[in-house]
């Protein structure tokens, strides 16, 4: 564990915490991708199965578990609690189109061609583009409440700390893991147009909205 | 330097 690596999980817990108490808080889930959340909540669930299976330290098995908490809380929350303020109509990306590819690669490029593992390798890709229809959603509507965006930067923050983390790793571990490494850098440069615009117009604290 | 699962991260 290094100081990047703690701050990335900090973050993307920060982030987690921030959607579920905008929702809450808010008693509405605008402007919020029920479908992003759907896929974070199986990308979670096809990674932690190794809960069952392989016990690493209580801090993994805590945050594993209020991850997949966090996700599920979310997803009822969209769909079921707050159903009637769910902006579907602006919901429209295809999730099949990224779930169907995604399960190809990760049986095609996989460390071991074992079912866990594959469900492993399945959830690290599909981590990397989940994000998709909450940015969809975005350029759609044109524009994202602060508090949205502010979820947004933390979960792009999350998998920058990642990547430092990774290069950390690899000078002082000798460690490295190729696919997470490849579809993390993937999943940053989906953010970088986003941290763009937080910096240059939620930072001076205007609103996120988008050229028409 | 050897390739290993990284399944002690989140």
């Amino acid at each position: 564990m290094n100081i990047f690596r703690l701050a990335g999980d900090l973050s993307h817990l920060a982030a987690i915490i921030v959607l579920l108490l905008k929702i809450w808080k808010t008693r509405s889930c605008a402007g919020i991708s029920g479908k992003s959340q759907i896929l974070f909540a199986l990308v979670f669930t096809t990674r932690y199965l190794d809960l069952f299976t392989n016990f690493i330290s209580p801090y993994n098995t805590v945050m594993k578990m209020i991850y997949l908490g966090c996700a599920y809380a979310t997803v009822y929350l969209i769909y079921m609690k707050f159903k009637a303020t769910y902006d579907g109509n602006h919901d429209t990306f295809r999730a099949e189109f990224l779930v169907v590819p995604v399960g190809g690669l990760a049986f095609l490029v996989n460390h071991e061609f074992s079912p866990l593992e594959i469900l492993w390798t399945f959830s690290i890709y599909l981590e990397s583009v989940a994000i998709l229809p909450q940015l969809f959603m975005i350029s759609k509507t044109g524009e994202a409440e602060t508090i949205t965006t502010h979820y947004l930067f933390a979960l792009g923050m999350y998998r920058a700390l990642y990547l430092i983390n990774w290069i950390w790793r690899y000078y002082f571990e000798n460690f490295f893991d190729l696919i997470a490494i490849v579809a993390g850098c993937v999943q940053t440069i989906l953010y970088c147009d986003f941290f763009y615009l937080y910096i240059t117009k939620v930072l001076q604290g205007k609103k996120l909205s988008l050229p028409a | 330097t050897a390739e290993m699962p990284s399944k002690d991260e989140l």
